[in-house]
């Protein structure tokens, strides 16, 4: 019964919300949300993004996001920075 | 299915506010009459949360990172790669295909053209009303009109005395009757718009939505630990009449309580002439005598924030903006084969009739639109295209995502689903 995966994702111009946060242009695009779904979780880091090479950089974060579906079915509580969640990163990563 | 044909119904900013997936405020009989012989995914998700991104996305199997689509200004051909699509693959392996209102988003994103003639045999049909969509036709308290958010109208005043949505189920029955008379094989795409803003529908539908009924979203406001970034400042909303003379402050609000019910009840009310216009869709499949060889899809391009985390419209990651109603009738595999001349899809009045819903196959795998090219090939008894290499952008024929037909069997799933409220 392998766990399967959904992947989305969604691009901003900013780390804050600005006129054009919904839908950035192409040559605005300064970050990418992945986001990565199972049946129990789903996780998103928002990356630096060049729109100049579409290059995606795992390596600089600017924000992480990590909900629960059995414990935090509506998404409201995210526990990305809660170090307990370590573990989990090694399970997924 | 080998060899039936295909009809593909993809609803615009629908999110799965619909009986079958649980929802019990919700009127939407027909579309639960479909997925009660169909084989229902709970856990669907678009690619990403915007039309143009998402549909490119499904229509060619390809990943927003393989299309380079992010925006609405560019054509995968031009931009990316020479990508087949899934109507295109459908043509080329002896199908008409044919499309009916908003399947491609119109624009760059698909040539000014709907990606015509790679994709469709003869040119897409849109509703002629479609271009009033924006226009001022509701009318406010004043009795002038306006370009509202919420706007439920009297058909009859509408230019053209129609809607879109309603041009589109006359064309797409059409199109049937032509293809019943010419026994070819086809492949009939049918988009609708709403429940995509404006929120203009039927105003007899509110009555199925008395306000008093409707509550706020469980969690309307913005979580403490949401990352700004993550956050979606709903400006779309922002620019119609109604939303702007309430002065709301950027980029968090809130809209005042009521006005936020009204627009729930407005998007309920559209899902239901929606499920109507399903209904009278399915009913002339019927009529055509059709039912038993015909494959339908029923899906969406993205989903819809409801006030959810205090947002509205798409432009997130969050899974109300993301996962979409996934479900595929195929004869004879979701359901046993009906006896010719029995009706599989008799038109359910939404304002009359008791919901009866009965799964015939909840799945919760996690599944992607992005499946959707390999799927339904392999339904259609098609090659499967295969699996795209690292990076595909010289590759014409390939998909990113992998057929589900293999989760059609529920009974395997560990924890497949046979109550659907428990489910859900």
């Amino acid at each position: 019964n392998e766990e399967t995966v959904a992947f989305s994702q969604y691009p901003r111009p900013a780390d804050t919300p600005q006129w054009n946060s919904d839908k950035p242009k192409l040559k605005d695009i300064r970050i990418m949300g992945y986001s990565m779904r199972t049946i129990d979780y789903r996780y998103t880091v928002w990356v630096q993004f060049n729109p100049n090479n579409f290059s995606a950089n795992f390596e600089d974060v600017h924000a992480g996001e990590l909900y629960m579906v059995e414990t935090d079915p509506n998404q409201d509580y995210n526990i990305y920075n809660n170090t307990l969640h370590v573990w989990f990163y090694k399970k997924i990563l | 299915g080998d060899g039936m044909n295909v009809l593909f119904i993809v609803v615009d900013d629908l999110r799965p506010v619909l009986g079958c997936y649980g929802d019990k405020l919700v009127k939407s009989p027909n579309i639960d009459q479909l997925a009660s012989h169909s084989v229902v995914f709970s856990n669907a998700y678009a690619q990403q949360a915007v039309c143009a991104p998402s549909r490119v996305s499904f229509l060619t199997g390809r990943r927003p990172d393989s299309t380079r689509l992010y925006d609405f200004y560019s054509y995968w051909r031009v931009h990316a790669g020479n990508y087949s699509t899934m109507p295109q693959y459908f043509k080329e392996n002896g199908y008409v295909t044919l499309s009916v209102g908003k399947v491609f988003h119109p624009g760059v994103s698909s040539n000014y053209s709907d990606d015509y003639p790679h994709s469709w045999s003869v040119p897409p049909f849109h509703p002629s009303t479609e271009k009033y969509e924006n226009d001022k036709t509701c009318r406010g308290k004043d009795g002038r009109l306006y370009a509202n958010l919420v706007c439920p109208v009297d058909v009859t005043e509408m230019p053209g005395g129609t809607l879109p949505d309603i041009q589109s189920t006359e064309e797409a029955i059409r199109l049937m009757n032509v293809m019943k008379t010419s026994k070819q094989k086809f492949f009939l795409a049918v988009g609708y718009h709403k429940p995509h803003i404006p929120l203009r529908y039927p105003q007899e539908f509110l009555k199925l939505y008395p306000l008093e009924n409707i509550t706020l979203a469980p969690d309307p406001w913005v979580p403490e630990k949401l990352p700004s970034v993550a956050y979606n400042p709903w400006m779309d909303i922002r620019q119609r009449d109604d939303v702007k003379a309430l002065n709301v402050s950027f980029p968090y609000g809130p809209l005042p309580y009521d006005f936020q019910r009204q627009i729930r009840q407005s998007y309920y009310a559209a899902v239901s002439y929606l499920d109507t216009q399903v209904g009278q869709l399915l009913n002339a499949l019927d009529d055509v005598g059709l039912s038993n060889s015909t494959i339908v899809v029923f899906t969406a391009d993205h989903g819809w924030s409801l006030g959810e985390h205090g947002e509205w419209a798409k432009y997130s990651n969050f899974d109300v903006a993301t996962r979409v109603p996934l479900m595929f009738y195929v004869p004879g595999m979701t359901t046993s084969p009906v006896i010719p001349g029995e009706r599989v899809f008799p038109y359910r009045d939404p304002f009359s009739h008791i919901s009866d819903f009965m799964p015939q196959g909840q799945s919760k795998k996690v599944v992607e639109l992005v499946s959707l090219f390999s799927t339904l090939a392999e339904l259609a008894g098609l090659q499967v295209p295969p699996v795209c290499p690292e990076p595909s952008f010289h590759v014409v024929l390939c998909t990113e995502g992998s057929s589900i037909v293999r989760y059609f069997n529920v009974s395997e799933e560990k924890d497949g689903c046979d109550d659907t409220f428990r489910c859900f």
